[in-house]
Parts: C-alpha cells; structure tokens; sequence
C-alpha cells in the first residue's frame, strides 16, 4: 500500500542555530 | 518561535506515515514490539468507555467511566503488552481524560513542538508541583519512587480520537506528529516553563516542559486516518534509578516530543479533531526472572 508521508512545516521547533 | 498553524518559518520537515511499519491489520503485540523499539505505537482497542468525563474531581469524588472502566482497560494493555517483561508495581490513571475539540473543556490544540515532562525526576515533580491543589503529589511521588521494590518511574499517554471516527470516516484533522526520542539530542532540546495559571495551575507556580531544536537527524512520523478503535500511545516521561541524576544534561531523551499540525491531505470541510488524552503514570519493579 502506498504511504502518506509528508514534508511540512513543524510549528514550534526551534530553528538550527548558525554561528 | 511562533506557536501558531501557520508557522510558516517553521523549518521543513519529514514526517513519515507510521503505518505501514506497523503490521496490518493493527495486533496487540506488534503494536507492543514498536512501543519498544520507537517509544509510541498505535495500539488497537475497542474501548467500552461511554462517556468521556473530563472533570478530574468529580471522577475522583463520584467515579466515572475513566475511573471504571477506560482504567482497567489501560492498566492492563500496559501490564500484559507494553511492559510485560517488569514486574509492574502501581498504575496510576487519572479520574478522567483531557479532551480536545468542539463542546470540550479545551478547545485548542497542542500546537507547537513540545514534552510534557522535562528530563529528570526533579523537572517531573516541578510539573506535578505546578497544578497540585493538595501539595502532595510532589512528595508521594518522590516517596513511591524510593521505595525498596520501584526501579523506575514512566509516563504513558494514550490519545485517541473520539469524533465517531471509523474506516471508512476517519479523522483527516489535526493529526498528532511524534518524534521517535532515540534520534533526539538532549543537547537539542530546550528547558521551558509556563506561568502556571496561564494553563489551569497554582499561581507563583511555573510547569516543566521542553522545546526542541531542529535538527536534520530528527526522526518524525504520524498516524493518518485514525479511528475510534485505535489509540496512540506515547512515552511521555521516564527515568531509572540506575540514571545518574545529579546532570540533566547526561541522561538520555526518552519523553516523546510531539505536536498538532496541519495535514496538507486534509480534505477541506472536515470537521474539528475531537479527542482525548490520558496519561498514566507507572511505577516499575525489577526485571522478571
């Protein structure tokens, strides 16, 4: 069967911090 | 950060449908098998709870159905699949559930990243401190938790939907996106509190919970098209007296993070996500011989 994955935006993470 | 639905500068991620890693149709013990391994499952149950009481006093004073029956019902979905291999020495269950949706109590839903619970056995007890009225719950927490036969303390939650959800009309809201806790740096998570009242507790009092850092190792999966015969179920806090507690920063992330969010499958006009949590805490002896 074929899957439901998704790509989403997240509400609430933390963007990755760059330095 | 925004909590919000349209948290648009949220970073882009993954979320795998977990179903198809589960046997299908659901059984008991694969269900149990992927709790171990991930953390979370999806558990089928057919409930014979009614009615949904929500008021934690009345279900304490009166009983309820939460009391009565969704109880017995947990406790043993936890003694003989979940955490068969202990020897289970107390399960305490609430006297109702937290409800989410249209006509209940909270008609919001947990959207943003977020564990309940923190880290180590003091963040827990800072939670429990942070909604008791009795100014116990702390302390009998800490006593049980020392007790000669206890070697450690979880918090299972079990959501499950409750609209009339069924096959061929599943819920298509706001489904519950979790993290499997193995793939979590405790370096990427972040210590938060909440001014209690803002969220029903003791004034002069803050709760205990974590935000989370992306990051692209994180591992994201849901449930889509929930029924009423299945509930997910979720580590949402757990530590051993084997842990070294004196570092929150050295033990091991094991509380689920998770969050409500937007499916983009979700056909317009489905009605509002209705749905209920219960978290039940367990108190765990020795490994059995």
């Amino acid at each position: 069967s074929s899957t439901l994955d998704l790509e989403v935006n997240l509400p609430g993470l933390f963007r990755p911090e760059f330095s | 950060v925004v909590y919000g639905d349209e948290d648009k500068d949220a970073p882009i991620t993954k979320i795998r449908d977990a179903r198809p890693h589960q046997d299908s149709p659901l059984t008991e013990d694969d269900a149990a098998s992927f709790f171990h391994k991930k953390g979370f499952c999806l558990f089928p149950q057919n409930t014979k709870v009614k009615r949904w009481n929500e008021d934690y006093l009345k279900g304490m004073v009166f009983g309820s159905d939460i009391t009565k029956v969704y109880s017995p019902e947990l406790e043993s979905i936890i003694r003989n699949y979940l955490l068969p291999e202990y020897h289970v020495i107390s399960v305490d269950c609430p006297p109702a559930v937290l409800r989410r949706g249209p006509s209940s109590r909270n008609n919001f839903y947990g959207t943003g990243v977020h564990q309940d619970y923190g880290l180590s056995l003091e963040d827990y007890k800072n939670n429990l401190k942070a909604y008791d009225f009795s100014g116990q719950a702390a302390k009998e927490v800490q006593k049980k938790f020392d007790s000669d036969q206890v070697c450690g303390v979880m918090v299972i939650n079990f959501w499950r939907p409750i609209g009339g959800y069924t096959k061929a009309n599943p819920l298509r809201s706001k489904p519950l996106a979790v993290c499997d806790p193995a793939f979590v740096d405790n370096g990427d998570t972040v210590h938060t509190a909440l001014d209690a009242t803002s969220v029903g507790g003791l004034k002069g009092k803050q709760t205990d919970q974590m935000a989370l850092k992306y990051s692209p190792q994180q591992q994201w999966y849901y449930y889509p098209n929930m029924t009423d015969d299945e509930v997910l179920v979720f580590k949402q806090f757990e530590v051993w007296k084997d842990d070294s507690m004196d570092k929150r920063e050295a033990l091991p992330v094991r509380g689920v993070f998770h969050t409500a969010f937007v499916d983009p499958n979700t056909p317009e006009g489905s009605p509002p996500r209705q749905s209920t949590e219960c978290r039940v805490q367990v108190f765990i002896g020795k490994r059995k011989e």
